[in-house]
Parts: C-alpha cells; sequence; structure tokens
C-alpha cells in the first residue's frame, strides 16, 4: 500500500481488495468503503494514509465496545462451556486455557463431555495429563449432558476454580445436534445457578463467510458470550470477526496462536486490526 | 438466491426495452457479490466475471429473445465447467500397492478421509491398508486405531519412528502382506510451516504415493488459495477432497483451490459417519457456490 497519495478509485479498490482478501465479506467491506467515504469528505481528509489510520481506529474502535474479558464466578467453580463446528480447534484451546489457568496457580477440572467422536476423550486426557488438570469423563457414547451434570458436581466438591466443558464438534445445520447442545447447557445452568459463566464459540480463523452463520446459530442456541479465534498463527486474517462483532454481537475474548499449550492469548485489538492490513 | 436475483434484474430491465452493455455490467454485479459472498477467491471472481462480461455483451445475446435467461445460463455453465469434470476415478498401481497420501491443514477433516476411503475401496474389491503418521497430535494414532477397527481395516503405526520413516516401514508391510492399498494420514500443518512442509516431501521421497490428495475444508475463506497454493507447489497433487459438505457453507473455496492448483475434486466428505464419501458434482456445487 502506496502511502501518502490521493484518495481516488484506484486507492478505494486497492483498499477494497484489501478488505475482501481478509474475509470481511463484499457487503461489509462496501459499506465499511461507503461510511469512510462520507466521512473522510466531512473530514477533509487529504491523503490515504491519513484514511487509513482512521478506518483502523474505527476498526479497533468496534472490537472494543464490548467487554473482551472472562467473566469469573464471584465464588466457587468458574464454568466454562466451549462449543463449535468440527475440527475448529475445540479440545486443544481446551488444553490451552487450562494450561493458561494452571500458570495462574489455579485447580482446573475438565469434563468430556465429547462422547462420540473417535478417541476424543483420549485427546482431553493427554492434555488433562500434560497441563496438571484433573479430568471427569464418562462413557463412550454415553450422554454428553450426563459427563456435563457430573463433572459440575464434582468441580464443586473439589474446589476446582475453572472447569472446562468440551464438546463434539457439530455442525450449526444440525437441529438434533444444536438442541443436545442446548441441553448441556441446561443442565449445566441447573446444576450451579450462575453457570456457564462463559460460553466459548470457538472459530477456524480459515473460514470465511460461514461463521457469520456459525455465531448466529450457536448464540441463539446457547447464548454464546466470547469468540475464541484459533489458527491465527496462518495466513488466514479472520476479519470475519469484524462483522460478528458487529452484527451478531459476540465480543472476541481470546486467539490461538500454535498447537502448544501456551499457543492462546488474550485477544488483542491492535495486533489484530494491524494484522488485517498486513 | 444469485440466480433467482439476476433473472429478476434483467426482467425489470427487460420491461424497459433491449439489454445494453450497461444493464449485463450492472447484472454482473451482483453475481460478483453472490461469489465474493460465497467464499470465491477475489481474483478468481475478477477473471471469472470478465470472462462472462465478455461472452455475454457479445452481439446475439444482446440480439436475443431471452437475454436474461442467457447470461444466467453462461454464468452457470461457466461455473460447471470451472469446477468439473467429474473424476472419481484412481489411478490404481499395476503392480505393487496403490499408496495414497493425504495432505492439508489443521482439522480440514484428513483422518476421517482416510477411513471413509480406505471403507470405500474395500467396498471396491480393494484390500487397504491405513496408515497413522501423525505422531503429533494427541491420541491421533489412537483416533485412526479406533475407526480402522470400526470397518475392520488394519491400522499400521510406530510411535517411535518418524512419519517418513512410519511411511516407508508401512508400504514395506503393504507389500509383505498382500494389501494393494495404502493409505497414509498425515499431521495437520501451516503451509508456512518450513520443516514440516519439507517433511511431506521426505514422505514422499520415503514412500513414493501413487496418489496424493488435498484435503480442503469447504468452509474455507479467501485463504484457500495461499494454503492450496503452497501445498500444491511444495508436492505433485494429483487430486483435491472437499470436506464438511453437509453444512451450509457456499463452498467457494472449492472454486479457488481448483482454480489456483488446476487438480481434480475426487470425492467430497458430507458427514461425521464412514459413509459420508460422494463423488464429486461439478453441476451441483456450481449451484451451490451460486447460493
Ligand atoms: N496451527 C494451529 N493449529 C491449531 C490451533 N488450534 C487447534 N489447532 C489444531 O487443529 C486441529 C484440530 O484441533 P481440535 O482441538 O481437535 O479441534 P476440535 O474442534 O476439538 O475438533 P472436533 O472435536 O473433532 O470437532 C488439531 O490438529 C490442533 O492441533 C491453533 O491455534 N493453531
Ligand atoms: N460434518 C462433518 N464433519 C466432518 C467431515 N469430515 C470430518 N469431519 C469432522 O471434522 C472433525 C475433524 O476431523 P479429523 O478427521 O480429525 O481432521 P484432521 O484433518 O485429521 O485433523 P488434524 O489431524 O488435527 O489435522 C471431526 O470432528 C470429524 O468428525 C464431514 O464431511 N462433515
Ligand atoms: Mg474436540
Ligand atoms: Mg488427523
Amino acid at each position: 500500500f502506496r502511502i501518502r497519495r490521493k484518495i481516488d478509485a484506484e486507492f478505494l479498490e486497492e483498499l477494497e481488495e484489501i478488505l475482501i482478501k481478509a474475509d470481511l465479506g463484499p457487503k461489509f467491506a462496501a459499506k465499511v468503503i461507503s461510511d469512510m467515504q462520507r466521512d473522510y469528505k466531512d473530514r477533509k481528509i487529504e491523503d490515504s494514509s491519513a484514511l487509513l489510520a482512521y478506518l483502523k481506529e474505527k476498526f479497533r474502535a468496534n472490537l472494543r465496545v464490548r467487554d473482551t474479558s472472562l467473566r469469573f464466578a464471584p465464588e466457587g467453580p468458574t464454568v466454562i462451556l466451549v462449543a463449535g463446528v468440527n475440527g475448529v480447534g475445540k479440545t486443544t484451546s481446551i488444553g490451552k486455557l487450562a494450561w493458561f489457568f494452571r500458570n495462574q496457580g489455579k485447580k482446573v477440572m475438565l469434563a468430556a463431555s465429547d462422547t462420540y467422536r473417535a478417541a476424543a476423550v483420549e485427546q482431553l486426557d493427554l492434555w488433562s495429563r500434560r497441563v496438571g488438570a484433573e479430568i471427569v469423563r464418562g462413557s463412550q457414547g454415553g450422554d454428553p449432558a450426563a459427563v456435563a451434570f457430573d463433572a459440575v458436581d464434582a468441580a464443586r466438591a473439589r474446589g476446582a476454580h475453572v472447569l472446562l466443558v468440551d464438546t463434539a464438534g457439530r455442525l450449526h445445520t444440525r437441529e438434533n445436534l444444536m438442541k443436545e447442545l442446548g441441553k448441556i447447557k441446561g443442565v449445566i445452568s441447573k446444576k450451579l445457578p450462575g453457570a456457564p459463566h462463559e460460553v466459548l464459540l470457538v472459530l477456524d480463523a480459515t473460514t470465511g463467510q460461514n461463521a457469520v452463520e456459525q455465531a448466529r446459530t450457536f448464540k441463539d442456541v446457547i447464548d454464546v458470550t466470547g469468540l475464541f479465534l484459533a489458527k491465527l498463527d496462518g495466513t488466514a486474517k479472520g476479519g470475519v470477526v469484524l462483522a460478528i462483532v458487529e452484527q451478531i454481537e459476540i465480543p472476541v475474548k481470546l486467539v490461538g496462536i500454535g498447537e502448544k499449550q501456551e499457543d492462546v492469548e488474550v485477544f488483542d485489538p491492535d495486533s489484530f486490526v494491524e494484522g488485517l492490513f498486513q | 438466491v444469485i440466480t433467482k436475483s439476476l433473472k429478476n434484474m434483467f426482467e425489470g430491465f427487460r420491461t424497459k426495452g433491449k439489454l445494453t452493455d450497461a444493464n449485463i455490467r450492472e447484472g454482473l454485479k451482483e453475481v460478483r457479490v453472490a461469489l465474493l459472498e460465497a467464499d470465491v477467491n477475489f481474483k478468481v471472481v475478477k477473471d471469472f466475471i470478465k470472462n462472462v462480461s465478455e461472452k455475454s455483451v457479445g452481439e446475439e445475446i444482446l440480439k436475443s429473445v431471452r437475454p436474461e435467461q442467457q447470461i444466467v445460463k453462461i454464468v452457470q455453465d461457466e461455473l460447471t465447467a470451472l469446477m468439473g469434470p467429474s473424476d472419481p476415478h484412481i489411478n490404481f498401481s499395476p503392480s505393487g500397492p496403490t499408496i495414497i497420501m493425504l495432505i492439508g491443514l489443521q482439522g480440514c477433516g484428513k483422518t476421517t478421509m482416510a477411513a471413509k476411503l480406505a471403507n470405500l475401496l474395500r467396498k471396491k474389491g480393494r484390500n487397504p491398508l491405513l496408515v497413522a503418521a501423525d505422531v503429533q497430535r494427541p491420541a491421533a494414532v489412537e483416533q485412526l486405531r479406533i475407526l480402522g477397527k470400526s470397518i475392520n481395516v488394519p491400522v499400521y503405526s510406530d510411535e517411535k519412528a518418524s512419519p517418513p520413516e512410519i511411511c516407508a516401514d508401512a508400504v514395506a508391510e503393504a507389500s509383505a502382506k498382500g494389501y494393494n492399498t495404502v493409505i497414509l494420514d498425515t499431521a495437520g500443518r501451516l503451509h508456512i510451516d518450513q520443516p514440516l512442509m519439507e517433511e511431506l516431501a521426505e514422505i514422499r521421497k520415503k514412500a513414493s504415493p501413487n496418489q496424493i490428495y488435498l484435503v480442503a475444508d469447504s468452509m474455507t475463506g479467501q485463504d484457500a488459495v495461499n494454503s492450496a497454493g503452497e501445498f500444491a507447489g511444495k508436492l505433485d497433487l494429483d487430486g483435491l477432497i472437499l470436506t464438511k459438505l453437509d453444512g451450509d457453507a457456499r463452498g467457494g473455496a472449492a472454486l479457488s483451490i481448483k482454480a489456483v492448483t488446476g487438480k481434480p475434486v475426487k470425492f467430497v466428505g458430507v458427514g461425521e459417519k464412514i459413509d459420508d464419501i460422494e463423488e464429486f458434482h461439478p453441476e451441483r456445487m456450481a449451484s451451490r457456490i451460486l447460493g
């Protein structure tokens, strides 16, 4: 992007290309550009570098409009329910969060509520050993809500500070599976008032516009309170979260930047916005 | 739905008289938005629109009775042609085992697809061996073992060796024990991870696969061309496999990946169960992308 350029049609086309390639989506990008054109005429912004700075600030402000911090229980275990479509990184993200909290000296428990996929429980079990967290499991093919139920019980009885609940990947288009997820959440809230304190939807940063549908549906069914944007260490920019934050009103709280336990960061709007334009 | 709205838009123009160049360009603007919303790559869309507008602004369109129908048909035909042809045929090795290698980004469905392929080929009379060459993801070997057991297909693994060694040893085992099909399940990796991309080249060197398929998630966005381009550049791909088509992602990444690699889509994944594998239908994919 050549800086100190005149704001002309060519510049706006180049800008639209950058935004679309960052997965903002064509309609969202078009709106961003038309809003920006209206704004810069009013402010008499003369060159492209000033316009770019103005745009980045707008994005940062949008990402900050919602609370991006994790919500904790005032007392007793904080229950974090983790959901999302298949293969996005839920189980690995739970391993990372477990490490994150263990590093803070907290007692962490994991609920293996994916009773469906081959070796899902084994995968989570390996993570529990890796980070020093307890794990509550049920029988393969058993009721995932029952595992969540037992885990909340165990978390309270054993004084766990955080309980992370892993669920099976499910496409938001599968009504019966979304119902099952709603039931898991329902069982958790009945067992412990106020729980789950955080409902995280894990999104794969390589996902395109379908992420908006995922966010919309998961929010409708289990009232998602935060996004965990995984796989941001690739070349995908994850720009689709801008539309999700604005239209579905869910803040981005965490990002995954690799496959190791420490590859998790609290979401930073500044570096994220910079990344969109790189 | 793009084809309905395209027809409606042209309907509006038509009642005012003949279709003009401007009308067509306006209509194609809507096609452009639809393709971008479907996650087709920016540059691929640009080339596609240019191609279709050149074809539709020609004399014969403007003089025909129902020009808007013709333009919709051009868009659909052009997309279908780009997505096709359908090619589920696997080039089996005339002597010795046929070795199929699955590669791709993390979480796209390789392990599940390995089992699906093994099951499909066994139903077609082949004698497959699954190879658990992912020794880095927790319980990856166990995952393939469980899947293999569910379909009665043996799984070769060796938790002490490196992936290239595992694959080489598995091929030797297959030759010795009479398995005529070997399916290598590799660990998911980033296309920008130099050492892991090099590992893929090493696996190819040691195991000499006959078929290398890039497995890609159908909900991938604009980044699809970056990752696919890198994988294709590092190894000679023989085909593509698209997964999770049972969702509602429009799947524009399919067009992008096809455009950047030039390789045929061999199979698609349409669910989590072993039987959820189908042949690829280019015309169905084209209308799905158009919405
Ligand atoms: N590069 C990278 N890979 C990741 C990240 N998070 C997860 N992965 C990888 O993505 C793959 C899938 O991760 P899982 O944790 O099994 O995903 P999941 O959502 O639990 O999958 P299902 O339970 O099958 O739906 C694994 O290979 C992980 O190592 C990340 O932040 N960066
Ligand atoms: N709905 C649906 N889910 C699928 C499909 N293919 C795979 N999955 C699911 O996607 C998730 C990831 O599948 P895996 O086979 O573990 O993916 P992978 O590419 O081997 O993952 P890594 O080895 O970590 O890179 C699992 O939950 C699978 O059940 C499909 O076609 N449709
Ligand atoms: Mg999982
Ligand atoms: Mg795998």
